[in-house]
């Protein structure tokens, strides 16, 4: 006897994990009116996305990426000037409010542009990561050019539990070192790297196809 | 009387208006927009979950992956009381899809769906 719901709306306590990640995380359309992600970690993540899957959305094989699961987080800025003479120095902070319970963290990389072509020059960036009390500091810089530009290091031991809610994720004092290789271009600031998190979801994970039970011909 | 059954087959395929009317496999492409989502889900630009439809045939053949239960109450539909409603034709087999979204928070995640593609079909 119930009427039909209406294209988007759900159910308050969705069971099924895709609609559930749409009630608790997706955002609402006056967000997306907004303005839709964009720049370098959306033009990364859909780079990732073909890699990964075909057009029609499925995943390729033998293409895995190892989880099921990629969560990219974007840096917030300490304030500042950055720029000092052909010196940019940038201290970086990654924050992951509430990560849901059913995904288990594999990994944690930060994806980074060593070298950003200006007009005249390049700007050459290293990642500088800050010791902690488990891990020393370390000055992260590719040993070969990169593939498609991007250099992606493994940082989990830096990740910290956070001091917000339960489940809450941080990596603090990654700092950005750039200068400007040669040329006298107008000061264009690097894009920020930004962290990913490789995750593996329990309820909508990669489990192994069923095995079908054996029946017998009838 | 499985002789009987077999002989009846055939018109009961041509009643039916033959495999065209049996349960398979249909192609559904849609968009994320039409079913709302499209502010969130910015890949794949289209999605086909396919669908199953058709009756289910007096007798299962083996490549509709039936219990014996739905045998049973195909024959129990036929030939015993046909308020007992026929098999249904349902999915079978699913596989999964890649997706692209943007969170609230302006993060961006990738993430796999389990069951999002029907690949065949059953009676059940």
């Amino acid at each position: 006897n119930q009427s039909p719901l209406p294209p988007g709306s759900l159910p308050a306590i969705p069971s099924l994990p895709l609609l559930r990640a749409l009630r608790v995380r997706a955002p609402g359309s006056q967000a997306w009116q907004a303005g839709p992600a964009s720049g370098q970690p959306l033009r990364y993540m859909l780079n990732l996305y073909r890699r990964a899957a075909d057009r029609d959305g499925r995943p390729r094989r033998g293409h895995s990426l190892g989880t099921n699961t990629i969560r990219l987080v974007q840096a917030s800025a300490h304030e500042g000037q950055p720029w000092a003479g052909r010196w940019y120095v940038q201290p970086l902070t990654y924050r992951l409010e509430s990560q849901p319970k059913a995904e288990h963290l594999l990994r944690a990389t930060v994806v980074y542009l060593p070298s950003l072509p200006l007009l005249r020059s390049h700007l050459l960036c290293t990642l500088e990561l800050a010791a902690t009390s488990k891990t020393p500091g370390a000055l992260l810089s590719p040993a070969t050019r990169p593939r498609h530009g991007w250099a992606e290091a493994d940082v989990t031991p830096y990740l910290m539990p956070g001091n917000g809610s339960m489940g809450s994720l941080v990596l603090r004092h990654v700092c950005v070192h750039a200068g400007r290789a040669r040329g006298h271009d107008a000061l264009v600031a690097p894009s920020h790297p930004f962290l990913l998190l490789y995750l593996n979801d329990t309820r909508a994970g990669l489990a192994p196809p069923v095995a079908e039970p054996h029946r017998h011909r009838r | 009387d499985t002789g009987t059954l077999a002989h009846d087959l055939p018109s009961y395929l041509r009643e039916q208006g033959g495999e065209k009317s049996d349960c398979s496999l249909r192609p559904f492409p849609i968009s994320f927009a039409q079913l709302g989502w499209d502010h969130w889900i910015i890949a794949p630009h289209r999605y086909n979950p396919r669908y199953c439809k058709g009756i289910c045939p007096r007798l299962l053949r083996y490549d509709y992956h039936a219990p014996n239960h739905a045998v049973v109450q195909s024959f129990v539909h036929q030939l015993v009381d046909a308020n007992v409603p026929r098999p249904s034709c349902v999915p079978y087999r699913y596989s999964p899809i890649s997706v692209l979204m943007i969170e609230r928070d302006g993060g961006i995640l990738y993430k796999e769906y389990e069951n999002m593609i029907a690949e065949s079909c059953t009676c059940r």
